[in-house]
């Protein structure tokens, strides 16, 4: 059964399911331990390395081996840790594992255009004014009327000496914003990548101050991004296409990575999101099986209604008209075949001489005839008319 | 009573050459 059809074989809204996005992708860390060499940490042994691959690989959790920062030793003591998701993706929370105290300050970024732009969804930090310029979140995590990025407090050190940053979307959001309903939300929860700034160690002192500063290494295993692969409620799961790269598997007339837009066809109204009560179904255009391209118009959508807007293009089989639904001039319309039938239309055929022209009734198939012809294409004299020798005059009156 | 087709072999297209269809 296809999730986004009910049993009657109409469309509905379908996501695909809650998954760790993170799982199996690359991260780049800007600083891992091992290279060169010391004796706590040696990339090119696998025993003794500590490389970020050790983030996302699955059972992370279970591992006891962590990505370990090379030792920092100079301010700033930032290193950054970015993910690639692949496509977008609507997150749902983002969490990271320390194998060591956390940091004092955690920076959280996304970017919705594959890393070239990047916009903050969050921040932990016991001094949020003094690195990052923001004011500390209120207790009961509510923010302003829209999502914005919150400083949270800072994340504290576990029992067992480990700590764990975890972000869930819904912070920063006001409550009461429905994904469906709220464009704003919908653009808050995408991103295609994300990355973690470290931006100060767990130790004591001023870390503005070098001389304060003792060699530190940022410590982690199992990032999780917890998100769905955002199809626009158009797809119920995403696969890898021939080139390996991660894409929606669209539904309801709709294509591209994330079901963003209508296939060609399927232009008879706007592309729209679905949604819990509307599924917004791209629909294919009218066209009675005589045309495999078209095009949209607003305009004509306005004014039917918000019912179609739709225009078929180059209608074939000598048909005509927004839905192919009339003859090309020059036809008529057979009556014994139905509008759908590639001979629906039949050429008018009128007569060289005994027609004023060429275009028939496009119902009836009646020619226009000169004085004193008659029949369908006009090829014969009319009763008390004989046929002359002009042929401007084809027919006259019998004496 | 059925009239016949008009016979193109009886025009005379002397001095209407320019209309006369192509066959």
């Amino acid at each position: 059964a296809d999730p986004c059809y009910d049993e009657g074989g109409a469309p509905r809204g379908c996501v695909p399911g809650l998954v760790n996005a993170a799982l199996g992708r690359e991260v780049l860390a800007s600083s891992t331990c091992g290279q060169p060499a010391t004796r706590a940490c040696d990339a090119s042994d696998p025993l003794r390395a500590h490389p970020a691959t050790l983030l996302t690989v699955a059972g992370g959790s279970a591992s006891s081996v962590c990505w370990r920062s090379d030792m920092l030793q100079r301010v700033p003591l930032n290193v950054t840790l970015t993910v690639a998701l692949g496509k977008a993706f609507e997150l749902v929370f983002v969490s990271l594992r320390f194998c060591s105290a956390p940091p004092a300050s955690v920076a959280l970024l996304k970017s919705q255009d594959h890393g070239r732009n990047w916009a903050p969804l969050g921040f932990f930090s016991s001094h949020c004014a003094l690195d990052y310029g923001r004011p500390h979140a209120p207790l009961d995590g509510s923010g302003g009327p829209g999502p914005e990025a919150l400083c949270f407090p800072a994340l504290q050190a576990q029992p067992d000496g480990g700590g764990l940053m975890a972000f869930s979307v819904q912070d920063g959001s006001p409550p009461g914003l429905d994904l469906d309903s709220s464009p704003v939300l919908q653009d808050w929860v995408t991103a295609t990548d994300i990355r973690i700034l470290l931006t100060r160690p767990a130790v004591p002192g001023d870390t503005r101050d070098l001389d304060a500063i003792v060699p530190y290494s940022y410590s982690a295993t199992e990032l999780q991004v917890g998100g769905r692969c955002k199809c626009n409620g158009h797809a119920s799961r995403c696969l890898l296409d021939a080139q390996g790269h991660l894409i929606c598997d669209c539904r309801h007339g709709t294509e591209g990575p994330d079901c963003g837009r209508c296939k060609p066809f399927y232009c008879d109204r706007p592309w729209q999101r679905a949604t819990a009560r509307e599924t917004h179904a791209c629909l294919a255009c009218s066209c009675n099986g005589h045309a495999r391209r078209c095009r949209f118009n607003m305009e004509l959508y306005r004014l039917s209604g918000h019912r179609s807007g739709g225009v078929c293009l180059n209608c074939r089989h000598n048909t005509a008209g927004r839905h192919c639904h009339y003859c090309q001039e020059g036809f008529y319309r057979d009556p014994d075949r139905s509008l759908s039938d590639r001979r629906a239309c039949r050429a008018c055929d009128c007569h060289p001489v005994g027609a004023a022209g060429k275009t028939c009734n496009q119902t009836t198939g009646q020619c226009p005839c000169k004085d004193g012809v008659t029949g369908l294409t006009c090829n014969r004299c009319a009763l008390g008319f004989q046929q002359s020798r002009s042929p401007v005059a084809p027919c006259v009156k019998t004496p | 009573e059925v009239m016949p087709t008009l016979d193109m072999a009886l025009f005379d297209w002397t001095d209407y050459e320019d209309l006369k269809p192509e066959v």
